[in-house]
């Protein structure tokens, strides 16, 4: 053990392992935690090759290696609950994403939220036991965020009972979504609905886009890998051409709108139920940026501990960079973020859980109040941490560039947030339609509850001269 | 209000207060503009893009609040004293150094005074020297295995160096001592010039 380190653990004034508890919410989630994290660190079947010294090829074949072994240890092990297989999942992939991503964090809870309970009989068991791999496609080569504007079609023919789902343009290839391109053998695709000669905006269809045994596209799919990106260098995020591919009626996810035999459509309770699984994400990439920059700050203030360089006092020993004030004034405000932000994912979590509880009971009243929050503060976190990552790497010197640092593998897997799931100024922009649309109703009288109420407070009662 | 809604810059209520207030300042601002827009009979739409920037710094704003409040509030759920001090501590710095960042925008509300910026600054200071020893334990707590780090520079035992020679010897362009480069193209060239 490094002397300084060791200093410098002796110096604390308060239990580390309390405050490992309290960020783990409790020490029953603390232990479990570390009994998962050493099922996995101790299996030699998820040893790995350094992936810093593999081609991208290699990179994946690996990974999938490594979540195929997963998947049976998941059962072996008989976990099941999200939060454990989300953990367990991030020490098999060591935080980095892998191919079924997807399949697990998009496809699975998208049928859970918007299948109907006869799609889940058909579709769910195939999809956990993996006989179907499934992504989620959404973005088009020439689409993102704005999702009126995607132009894959499915036109419903009551004479077959089926939707013919249709790239009409080059720049409505499906274009991105992870585990498309070689791991998945079905999409939810979303596509623009046409029925009875009406376009009924975007709805969410299960496509087969390979065959269940042989793994060859079907006819009609064109699919594969988008080639590398600025990390991410696990997953094939894929392109997918459907070129006028049939689908029985009972592919379109039914659970709110609907469509009948004879075409009649069916709309919603709310058009925002669609995007329930975005939600979601939106909720659970708070959490992972704090997880990002926390291991980030862990990195550069331990390294900044163990570094001495230059001189403080002439003459004097080289100090550890940590005593540099402008090195504290670097590192702390971040750690103080990677805290807040830590903070912040649990809150929002615990928020969806209960909205959208609220919502499975008929109640859709908080459902805005999260859209808004969950896109603001995704966006608001993302951009944070991508910047706070930089300036951990920089305050390590030379040896911050480094793929040994780990900090730039961080750095390119988290930086991608700032655009998936929704790019951040069209996220922060969905948020102030919801802040002036509430700013306006307090104008006019009406009480506003959540994260918004203060709009409606009168600004002089609150803040009182204070003492200097 | 300006110049009565002097914030406490020790008091972690106040500046969730402020956080708040600056929150509601930039939401009427844009607000306000959107208005403006329709007043020269822009549409709608044309009023929103013209107001955009201030739209997405008000949802900024509305975000900082939170998470500030939230902070905050967490702290309220903590009830061992040393993590309370080092928590609050932490809570302090984040909430003075988004202060200080967005300064114009806190003093454009009346809510914080030109004097107090300088006040910020130096109390930042005094947060960067309190946090100084704790710093190793506050990312210990966060509890990464090595394994899961996977970084040579953030080990837990600090052995940086020697592995970092370690793993460096390790990479592939190592595999031999001679590179397969050199006679193909380096010694063919040499015989060339």
């Amino acid at each position: 053990m490094n002397p300084d380190i060791i200093r410098e653990r002796q110096n604390a004034t308060f239990d580390v392992e309390t405050l490992t508890n309290i960020l783990d919410l409790g020490p029953e989630k603390t232990k479990r935690r570390r009994e998962i994290e050493s099922l996995v660190l101790s299996d030699p079947d998820f040893n790995e090759k350094d992936p810093n010294f593999l081609a991208r090829s290699e990179r994946y074949d690996q990974a999938v290696r490594k979540s195929a072994a997963m998947i049976l240890k998941l059962r072996e092990y008989g976990i099941s609950d999200p939060e454990e297989i989300l953990f367990y999942k991030s020490c098999v992939h060591r935080n980095r994403p892998e191919p079924l991503d997807l399949h697990l964090g998009m496809f699975l809870p998208t049928l859970l939220g918007q299948a109907t309970p006869e799609q889940m009989d058909r579709f769910f068991m195939p999809a956990w036991n993996l006989k179907i791999i499934g992504t989620y496609a959404q973005t088009e080569m020439g689409h993102g965020t704005h999702l009126r504007g995607l132009e894959t079609t499915a036109t419903y023919d009551p004479a077959t009972q089926e939707f013919v789902m249709n790239s009409p343009t080059v720049s409505s290839i499906k274009w991105w979504p992870g585990g498309l391109g070689k791991t998945s053998n079905h999409a939810v695709v979303l596509a623009q609905l046409f029925t009875q000669g009406i376009c009924h905006g975007l709805h969410a269809f299960i496509v087969p886009i390979r065959d269940l045994d042989t793994h060859e596209p079907l006819p009609g799919i064109t699919v594969g890998d988008i080639g590398p990106k600025f990390g991410f260098s696990e997953v094939d995020n894929g392109f997918l051409k459907l070129n006028h591919v049939r689908i029985p009626r009972e592919n379109m996810l039914m659970k709110y709108a609907k469509v009948d035999l004879d075409g009649t459509y069916v709309k919603p309770p709310s058009d925002k139920l669609m995007y329930g699984t975005m939600v979601f994400i939106r909720s659970l990439i708070v959490g992972e940026s704090a997880r990002a920059l926390a291991k980030s700050c862990t990195i550069a203030i331990r390294y900044s501990v163990v570094r001495h360089q230059s001189e403080i006092q002439p003459g004097e020993p080289e100090p550890q960079i940590l005593d540099f004030q402008t090195q504290q004034d670097k590192l702390f405000p971040l750690l103080a973020m990677a805290y807040a932000f830590t903070f912040m994912g649990q809150y929002i979590r615990e928020t969806y859980q209960r909205i959208t509880g609220d919502i499975s009971m008929g109640d859709f009243s908080e459902m805005p109040e999260l859209h808004a929050l969950s896109a603001g503060l995704k966006a608001f976190t993302t951009w944070a941490v991508s910047s706070a990552i930089e300036v951990c790497r920089m305050a390590c010197g030379g040896h911050g560039y480094s793929r040994s640092s780990a900090l730039p593998d961080i750095y390119v897997d988290i930086t991608p947030n700032c655009t998936y799931e929704g790019e951040n100024t069209v996220m922060m922009l969905q948020t102030a339609r919801y802040l002036v649309k509430s700013y306006q109703q307090a104008k006019a009288g009406q009480r506003l509850s959540g994260t918004v109420s203060y709009l409606g407070e009168a600004r002089q009662q609150r803040l009182q001269p204070q003492p200097m | 209000a300006a110049g009565q809604t002097v914030v406490d810059i020790s008091d972690l209520a106040s500046l969730v207060d402020v956080y708040k207030l600056r929150a509601m300042s930039l939401v009427e601002l844009a607000a306000n503009s959107i208005q403006e827009e329709l007043g020269k009979r822009k549409s709608h739409a044309h009023a929103w893009n013209n107001s955009a920037i201030d739209l997405v710094r008000a949802s900024d704003a509305h975000c900082h609040y939170v998470v500030v409040k939230v902070f905050t509030e967490k702290l309220g759920q903590i009830s061992d004293p040393a993590i309370h001090s080092v928590l609050s501590t932490l809570a302090q710095l984040y909430a003075l150094r988004g202060i200080k960042q967005n300064s114009g925008d806190f003093m454009l509300a009346g809510l914080l005074k030109g004097s107090q910026v300088l006040q910020i600054s130096a109390r930042i200071k005094e947060l960067l020297s309190q946090l100084r020893p704790n710093a190793v334990a506050l990312v210990d707590s966060f509890d990464f295995n090595d394994k899961s780090l996977n970084s040579v520079l953030g080990r837990y035992d600090g052995n940086v160096y020697e592995n970092l020679f370690e793993w460096a010897r390790k990479s592939p362009l190592n595999a031999t001592e001679v590179h397969e480069s050199f006679h193909k193209y380096l010694k063919p060239l040499r015989s060339k010039l």
